[in-house]
């Protein structure tokens, strides 16, 4: 299962 | 959010407002690398592709708007607006060795082969070595104005206060993104030695001047 990765830093 | 990344964000809003300043003020871009100011260009593009689909905060969405805008001003104010300022003969390292190999990488050490991923990889790759062009210039012509040389302090901060923000993400949330973390080390490490001639000559007033 591809989670996709959510980048919460700038 | 914590207090380290915060830190890091306004010290790297701090060196793009600088350059700016910088810019504007001198109506010069005398001793700026337009290449590193490329690249950045490009490492905001490819990140912050995500600013519709992916809405975190007003603050992430801010700054990523505001470091879309004020990269890409800066590449215009540097190669139409103020070109006849844009020193040429010193701004000479070769970016295809640095564009290829960290889209090959990105294609290779990625945490999802997706095209969002390895755009968002690539992007945290050529940031770590997108301040050589500027580097190097600065050792060519063997000196940098002042303002120039707090504009990379700020900048070379950024990053190195990002460390900090990874460390305590790490043992307070038991989150870590090693691609991020490593190439944030390597970015943070080829700033040493202009922390080491900022600190020991800038701060004391000196002029920035590289041992010839």
């Amino acid at each position: 299962p591809s989670a996709t990765v959510a980048h919460d830093e700038l | 959010m914590n207090i380290f990344r915060l830190a890091g964000d306004l010290s790297h809003l701090a060196a793009i407002i600088i350059l700016l300043i910088k810019i504007w003020k001198t109506r010069s871009c005398a001793g700026i690398s337009g290449r590193s100011q490329v690249l950045f260009a490009i490492v905001f593009i490819t990140r912050y592709l995500d600013l519709f689909t992916n809405f975190i905060s007003a603050y992430n969405t801010a700054m990523k708007v505001f470091f879309l805008g004020s990269s890409i001003g800066t590449v215009y104010l540097m190669y139409l607006k103020f070109k006849a300022t844009y020193d040429h003969n010193h701004d000479t390292f070769r970016i295809e060795f640095l564009l290829l190999p960290t889209a090959l990488l990105s294609l290779v050490l990625n945490h999802e082969f997706s095209v969002m991923e390895i755009l968002w990889t690539f992007s945290i790759y050529l940031e770590s070595v997108a301040i050589l062009p500027q580097l190097f210039m600065v050792s060519k012509t063997g000196e940098a104005e002042s303002i120039t040389s707090h504009y990379l302090f700020a900048l070379g901060s950024y990053r190195g206060l990002y460390i900090l923000n990874w460390i305590y993400r790490y043992y307070f949330e038991g989150f870590y993104d090693i691609i991020a973390i490593v190439a944030g080390c390597v970015q943070t490490i080829l700033y040493c030695d202009f922390f080491y001639l900022y600190i020991t000559k800038v701060l004391k007033g000196k002029k920035l001047q590289l041992p010839a």
